[in-house]
């Protein structure tokens, strides 16, 4: 399986974040995403897109990722929410 | 469907078009769009829009619902991106500023019905102010809030919201008295009707059980079920936790929790399936197999299935006990004194049991237990506790034919009952005419 070139990964990063399937980088940490973490978001995408679920960065999802759209996030504030959850727990 | 959060508090809502785009729709068709989008949103629950002049300025005027065309940065903080990509956006309801507003990118084709070139302004309309009203993206499919954009459709004087988009807009604002939804039986919409009445009221009944139902033991069943002891009797259970306090001195209704077994019965015997957590009920000749409190579809079952057979051959029609001993991780039940083995890491989904060889076996083999016990359980450190009466004994971890084991009084020990001033001692199972002091 080939990988997906560079730039291609890093707008599909930068999709997922916007549309908030993945956090928002944080330019004070450099916070880098884990291989995981972007693959779970795909899927999360996936699911919501009613598209198969391969975790992969595959034709139908990139078919979707470019399809016009909203500009609102189709997650709204769920790291965030399940971080200050863990938080209040803690 | 998804909900923002957020909803006007009011249902007469004033929207206005401060500008329109530069592609080939007219002002007047944009009106059009603009005002049958936000009908099909006020067909289906309660909101009046009414059109407001605008005076031309991005400032205080304009009403709730503000729309206007913008290309790239627009003073929102969210710019577009020129054609294709995002489309449109809008504001969540509330009290700031821009609360309601919804921008179209004006670098988009913008057309009504037209071909796969442009972009529908309708149906984007009607997403957008989706939003405006509070609803978030969903994921199900058909719905016009899928972030995705959809093409146009055929005719805007005859579009329904579909059902997702009904039952959100509507568990917000409420649904319109004359919405089609309402009207069971009117139009061809085959969709469920909307909100099913509630069932009647079930007021609770608290059981008429005296105080001293509960300590007098003679439970039909009793369970540990994830942790807690569950005692059955009659058409009611107490249930004790962890820790050994329990949850209610009242009874509660077998019915009332454990969903889908029989009224006016009592159950036999009940034990928790150790490979996947079901949960066993056995009442008479039948058995359920529950997923947490709600019995699996396909159930009753016939207790053949389990192929148990007497010694003389005949086939048991009822279980007296059931219980998975922690020494050896197998299920044991128990019929008319006596006893089959099961290994249920087989078969997991199979429907038909298979004892083990060499049983049935005669229950007197548990060595120092009741033969005619009323149910058992595994507690503590894997210890087998068999109940009889209002009295319980304990089979240490892996032991069996244990010489003597004293009874203990199940109402004080698990029911929270106070200790009788004097109370008559049980037989000793095996030796009925040796008297034990157990108190």
């Amino acid at each position: 399986r080939a990988s997906p070139d560079p730039n291609q990964y890093s707008r599909a990063v930068d999709w997922l974040s916007r549309y908030g399937y993945l956090p928002p980088p944080d330019p004070r940490t450099s916070k880098l995403q884990t291989k995981e973490g972007i693959e779970q978001a795909i899927r999360v995408m996936q699911r919501f897109g009613g598209i198969q679920e391969t975790g992969l960065m595959d034709k139908e999802t990139l078919k979707l990722m470019s399809t016009p759209r909203c500009s609102l996030p189709d997650i709204v504030g769920g790291e965030d929410m399940r971080r200050r959850r863990r938080r209040r727990k803690r | 469907y998804a909900l923002s959060g957020l909803k006007w508090h009011k249902t007469d809502l004033t929207w206005s078009i401060h500008s329109y785009p530069t592609s080939s729709v007219s002002q007047g068709m944009v009106d059009t769009l603009i005002a049958h989008a936000l009908k099909a949103w006020s067909d289906v629950a309660p909101i009046n829009f009414r059109r407001q002049q605008s005076d031309g300025s991005r400032g205080e005027g304009g009403g709730d619902i503000r729309v206007s065309f913008a290309k790239l940065l627009h003073n929102d903080g969210y710019p577009f991106d020129g054609e294709g990509g995002t489309l449109a956006h809008a504001f969540f309801p509330g009290l700031d500023e821009v609360s309601g507003d919804t921008h179209f990118d004006d670098h988009e084709i913008w057309s009504y019905g037209g071909d796969g070139s442009t972009t529908d302004l309708f149906t984007v309309a009607v997403h957008e102010f989706g939003h405006a009203l509070g609803l978030s993206h969903s994921s199900s499919d058909p719905s016009i809030m899928r972030p995705y954009y959809q093409g146009p459709v055929e005719d805007i004087r005859k579009f329904k919201l579909e059902l997702d988009d009904r039952l959100a807009i509507q568990q917000l604002y409420g649904a319109r008295d004359n919405a089609e939804t309402d009207q069971p039986g009117v139009g061809v919409d085959p969709d469920p009707p909307l909100f099913p009445s509630p069932p009647p009221r079930r007021p609770t009944k608290y059981p008429e059980l005296s105080f001293n139902e509960r300590c007098q033991g003679s439970f039909d069943a009793v369970a540990n079920i994830r942790g807690e002891v569950f005692f059955f009797k009659g058409e009611h259970f107490w249930r004790t936790k962890r820790d050994g306090s329990l949850v209610s001195l009242r009874p509660a209704l077998i019915t009332n929790f454990w969903m889908g077994l029989p009224t006016g019965t009592k159950v036999d015997a009940v034990y928790e399936r150790k490979i996947d957590s079901r949960i066993i009920f056995f009442i008479g000749s039948q058995y359920w197999v529950f997923k947490d409190t709600t019995a699996m579809s396909g159930y009753p079952r016939p207790l053949s299935d389990w192929k148990m057979r007497t010694q003389s051959g005949e086939l048991v029609d009822r279980v007296d006990a059931a219980f998975i001993w922690a020494h050896n991780g197998k299920t044991y039940l128990f019929s008319g004194g006596q006893f089959w083995r099961f290994d249920e890491s087989q078969n997991r989904e199979g429907v038909i049991k298979e004892p083990d060889q060499q049983y049935p076996r005669t229950n007197d083999l548990w060595g120092g237990m009741p033969t005619h016990m009323d149910d058992i359980i595994t507690w503590g450190e894997g210890d087998a506790y068999f109940f009889k009466d209002n009295f319980y004994w304990v089979l240490e971890n892996g032991g069996i034919n244990q010489e003597y084991v004293s009874p203990k009084s199940t109402s004080i020990d698990w029911l929270r009952c106070p200790a009788p001033p004097t109370t008559s001692t049980p037989e000793i199972p095996g030796n009925p005419k040796q008297c034990v002091c157990a108190f």
